[in-house]
């Protein structure tokens, strides 16, 4: 038996936005620590790593370790029946084809139940050993967003270069050119808006912005994005999935890792 | 379009 429950529906609702348009189809695996789950997209180019701790949940039971594979556009179309506030509980038998959705809305007399058929997938997973990143970049979530929107006005990659000075993001395209260069700053008042850059050697690799752009799907979930680079390995954009509850306090339950292969020759 | 590396090159497939 396994049982999962999330007292704020959105925060799966969240994920899930984050996660399907750049894989359809993938297996949660349930333990007792928790739920996880990783697919590559269909070009094996980019990754999605998603964790989320058992002791996040409000309620969390998984007896033996359960793979449950399904489709995530469907399972984001049911999630779309819950409301934000809902209490929303994954409930799965042992041996069963399909999964149950309980949606419990805040006024506790409203309880909706659906099912989502279960898929036996091929398992796709790769072995990512801890790292040592030369670089490590932690900045707010929408400016991401926001500089991977604006540069691919310009061209399909950018460079992203990081030296003594700061972190500098730089495309090239038919039209010409653009960059825009962030250097380390914190505010006390506003720490969201904080640029921490750690860096071990100046470094510049590039990487296609059409999967940067899937990877900023996630910024609902967190304020701070993380980039760790380091030469011939893959990027790793990392999102912390927070959850909010009443008391507007804010408890980290998990994070979804996106990792993206650097352009050839670079 | 550009030309990605892939992850497998990077990554052990199990």
């Amino acid at each position: 038996m396994f049982e999962a429950k999330l007292d704020r529906g959105i925060v799966l609702k969240k994920i899930l936005d984050a996660i399907n348009q750049l894989v359809n189809e993938a297996s949660w695996e349930c333990t007792s620590s928790g739920m996880s789950l990783q697919a590559m997209d269909t070009s094996h180019v980019s990754l999605v790593a998603v964790n989320l701790n058992g002791d996040g949940f409000s309620k969390f039971r998984c007896d033996r370790n359960m793979v449950l594979g399904m489709n995530l556009v469907n399972l984001s179309k049911i999630l779309k029946c819950a409301g934000n506030d809902d209490k929303v509980t994954i409930k799965a038998a042992d041996g069963d084809d399909k999964i149950k959705l309980i949606f419990e809305a805040p006024n506790e007399y409203e309880v909706s139940q659906y099912e989502i058929k279960l898929m036996n997938l091929d398992a796709e997973y790769l072995g990512i050993p801890e790292t040592s990143y030369n670089v490590t970049v932690k900045m707010p979530a929408a400016k991401f967003q926001r500089i991977c929107r604006d540069l691919n006005q310009i061209g399909d990659a950018v460079t992203i270069s990081c030296t003594k000075s700061g972190v500098d993001f730089s495309a090239t395209g038919d039209l010409g050119n653009g960059s825009v260069s962030l250097s380390q700053n914190s505010s006390f008042d506003k720490p969201e808006d904080n640029v921490t850059i750690s860096m071990q050697e100046p470094l510049s690799q590039t990487f296609a912005l059409k999967y940067l752009n899937q990877f900023t799907k996630a910024t609902p979930l967190c304020s701070q994005v993380t980039l760790s680079l380091s030469p011939d390995v893959p990027l790793v954009v990392e999102y912390k999935i927070i959850e909010e509850n009443e008391e507007d306090s804010k408890n980290e339950i998990g994070h979804i890792r996106y990792y993206l292969a650097p352009k050839i020759d670079d | 379009e550009i030309e990605q590396q892939c992850l497998p090159n990077y990554y052990d497939d199990s």
